[in-house]
């Protein structure tokens, strides 16, 4: 499904040139769980946000289905974005005069559903995630794993076919990261969804089932796990 | 040196009120490292932000010193924060027009420190976190736990008496985590600084000298830690 070749990512600050990725290759078919992880600063996000079509890649192809999203206009690429991605953020990304049914609810005003089913579908999945007392609060209202669950509420509700989450489960502690953990698989199964994960826990890394290691804008070690 | 009496934290939503804390008390010697653990929305930031000043109690006192926190007026009570506390945020709160090293002096600015000493000592604690070639980077162009980094460097450059830190390892991967624990614990032994620290690692909060678990806005455990 997802096909990255020699992808390379270079950003200027002042006269310096920043690599931040190097030279990546990777095929990831619909339905796995992979995670990436690595120091900070490695390229994890950068790597995440050109993988689903937030930013461009300097050289290099990133190819979802058969859409090439180096390629692709920008009004194509936000639609295709719109249509099959999901994507949790590592700093959340919430609108700040917004609920948390009002943030959580986004992606569906943006491909039409009207009222009535936006709110059903919003009070499900943040019930889900144990915020359905928090539905009504804006973002400055509530603790920061509860920004972080609205922030994944928000990506899934569309059951998209793809899942982007960078740090899902950084603000949370050990029995909310198991619950959203088991959430984020469950869906993925449930929708054949492909779920790409950043994550410095290596106890979540290893729930994959397949893990990246990233130093340095390269892939330096892949690991592969059996579960049961 | 911390005390605190019988706080309550309640906040209105609409017309339902949210009981952040519930009755804590808890006295910290100076020099101690104490982490607070608990699960998501159990009352943590709060709690802290209501110990360094930056939020008023609803009931009960918080008194640091000689100084009572929840008496003393709003000028009075900033001029004690910034001579006395370094505070590291959840979401870091770094002012993004500003560079790391910009974003880092700030207190020095507050405490009327000239741009020469200010230079040298910000470029000093960049490096101690190994940010010295991304001093002139802005948030935006800066990972997560770049950011995190800077919002470090930042409470800690002006030796503070009290360190309050909010889940300072979240973004940060294992080996930059010790890293920084390691800062955090030895600058604070330098100055005999008191260390309030909240975390969800379980390995972090072991690393201090006492922990205190947090549920619906109450102390519920309490354990202590002997290190060699
Ligand atoms: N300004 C506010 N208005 C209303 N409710 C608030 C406000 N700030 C916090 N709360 C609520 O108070 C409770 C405690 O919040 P707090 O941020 O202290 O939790 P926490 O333990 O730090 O959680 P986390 O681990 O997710 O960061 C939460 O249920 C939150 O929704
Ligand atoms: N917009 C930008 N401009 C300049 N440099 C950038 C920009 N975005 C990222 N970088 C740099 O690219 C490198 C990779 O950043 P990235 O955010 O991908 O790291 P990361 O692995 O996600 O780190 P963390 O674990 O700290 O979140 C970093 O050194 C960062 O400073
Ligand atoms: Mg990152
Ligand atoms: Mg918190």
């Amino acid at each position: 499904l997802v096909k990255i070749k020699d992808l390379k990512k270079y950003y200027r600050v002042g006269d310096e040139r920043i690599e931040a990725l190097r030279g990546i290759n990777l095929d990831i078919p619909q339905g796995e769980f992979i995670s990436i992880v690595g120091t900070s600063g490695s390229g994890k996000s950068t790597l995440l946000n050109i993988m689903s079509g937030l930013e461009r890649p300097t050289k290099g192809e990133i190819i979802i289905g058969k859409a090439s999203l180096n390629k692709i206009k920008e009004k194509r690429l936000s639609d295709f974005r719109r249509d099959n991605i999901g994507f949790i953020f590592q700093s959340y990304n919430l609108l700040a005069p917004l609920t948390a049914l009002e943030n959580t609810v986004l992606p569906l005003i943006f491909r039409g559903i009207g009222k009535k089913e936006r709110e059903i579908r919003g009070k499900e999945i943040l019930k889900i995630v144990g915020l359905e007392d928090r539905m009504h609060n804006r973002p400055n209202q509530m603790s920061g794993g509860q920004q972080q669950r609205v922030s994944i509420a928000r990506a899934l509700i569309n059951n998209p076919k793809i899942i982007f989450a960078d740090e899902p489960t950084g603000n949370l502690d050990s029995k909310t990261t198991e619950e959203i953990l088991e959430l984020l698989i469950k869906s993925a199964k449930e929708n054949n969804s492909t779920l790409v994960m950043v994550t410095h826990d290596p106890v979540v890394a290893a729930r994959a089932d397949r893990s990246i290691h990233l130093k340095d804008g390269l892939i330096i070690k892949e690991e592969i796990f059996n579960h049961e």
